[in-house]
């Protein structure tokens, strides 16, 4: 479902150029589940957004499902990313004056389905991430793990074909961490392809493959056995 | 330097009210070193910003060093926020426009340091955190990792008494996590209290003492020998 070559992307600063991400080939089949780590800055959230076909390259190339992804128009790149693209950011960015509900709506939006049907799986993916008690909630009337958890729940309401997520469960204990995991695992068992940042080696050994990075390059590539 | 009695913060969300924290009783002294822990919404961030004085409890009393809290006027309260106080939000709050270097020397406008003293502190804040290479770099343009350690470093730029750091090292890789919990041992070897929330068992062995929440409940409270 992905295949990179070369992919790499340079920030400029000021007079400085950012190699953030460099020289990246890499092949990934459908239903993987693979987990990315490495230092802070070493290139894994620049890695997902140009996989998440939210920036583009400065070199190199991208095929998703089949298509090579610098040929689409702006059109035909954000019906790709809303239909088959969950992204859980590192951030979050839910919208301040949405619900919890409105949030997880959003992603639902662009397709066809009728307003009650949206609600109805805005909810159930509350539910599944533990919240069906904070859906009216504002992002400022939620706590920082139960934000996250509105992240992960618009990034899987619209069944994507895959889901990337930026360390998911950064700003949750360990029981709901798990819980979280419980569900990705779910996911990959009706075939969704699942991609995690994370920097808990925890969170890494639910994966069956994992990627390390270091100063923007891909230093590992190693299938282990998941627990 | 902390005494609290009976805390407490209730919210209102339409017709609901939901119990954030209840009935906290603690003491705590100069110099120590505390963890929070609790699952995802047990209150640990609310109870950090009724410690912080960024927010006003609905129940109850809290005497910062030596001060009741609630007979402080609006300038005392943010000038004792100011002086004695260093705050890293969970979600960072960093000004979007301005870069590392100006987001840190931000507490300092308050007092009456000149320009390039300003400017010498916040790079050593910086350095100390290891962005030394990142200091004109806005938010944007900087890792998830990196804004948390400009969080950090602003918190500490201003020699407070009280670090309130709250999951400090949630979106930092083990070895940088290390680097900036070292960090917060020579602060409080130099008598700066600290109080981290943290999801990570790992990170709470490097404190002294442990707190645990549930449900807006104080539920444990633990002198530990710190790793
Ligand atoms: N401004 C608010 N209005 C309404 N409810 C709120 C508000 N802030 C927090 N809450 C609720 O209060 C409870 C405690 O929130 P708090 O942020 O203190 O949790 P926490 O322990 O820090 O969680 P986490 O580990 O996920 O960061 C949560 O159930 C949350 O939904
Ligand atoms: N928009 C940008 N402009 C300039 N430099 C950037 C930009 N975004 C990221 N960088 C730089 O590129 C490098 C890689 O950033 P990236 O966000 O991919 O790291 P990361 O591995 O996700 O780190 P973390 O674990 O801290 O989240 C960093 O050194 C960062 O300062
Ligand atoms: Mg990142
Ligand atoms: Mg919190």
């Amino acid at each position: 479902i992905i295949e990179t070559r070369g992919l790499g992307r340079d920030y400029v600063v000021g007079a400085q150029v950012v190699h953030a991400l460099e020289g990246l080939t890499v092949s990934i089949d459908r239903g993987e589940f693979l987990a990315i780590m490495g230092p802070s800055g070493s290139g894994k959230s620049t890695c997902m957004q140009l996989l998440g076909c939210l920036d583009t390259p400065t070199a190199g190339a991208y095929l998703f499902d089949g298509e090579d992804v610098s040929l689409l128009d702006r059109d035909a790149l954000a019906e790709t990313r809303n239909r088959k693209i969950g992204f859980v950011f590192q951030s979050f960015n839910l919208l301040p004056r949405a619900s919890a509900l409105g949030n997880v709506e959003l992603p639902l939006m662009y397709g066809r389905r009728d307003r009650r049907t949206r609600k109805e799986m805005a909810e159930r993916a509350l539910e599944a991430v533990g919240l069906g008690a904070r859906i009216h909630h504002t992002p400022a009337q939620l706590s920082g793990g139960q934000m996250q958890r509105v992240a992960i729940a618009r990034a899987l309401v619209n069944d994507p074909l895959l889901i990337l997520a930026d360390e998911p469960t950064g700003a949750l204990d360990s029981a709901t961490g798990q819980e979280i995991l419980a569900l990705f695992h779910r996911l990959n068992g009706r075939g969704i392809t699942i991609i995690l940042v994370t920097h808990d080696a925890e969170v890494a050994r639910a994966a069956r493959r994992v990627l390390r990075f270091r100063d923007g390059h891909l230093v590992g590539d190693e299938r282990i056995a998941p627990v």
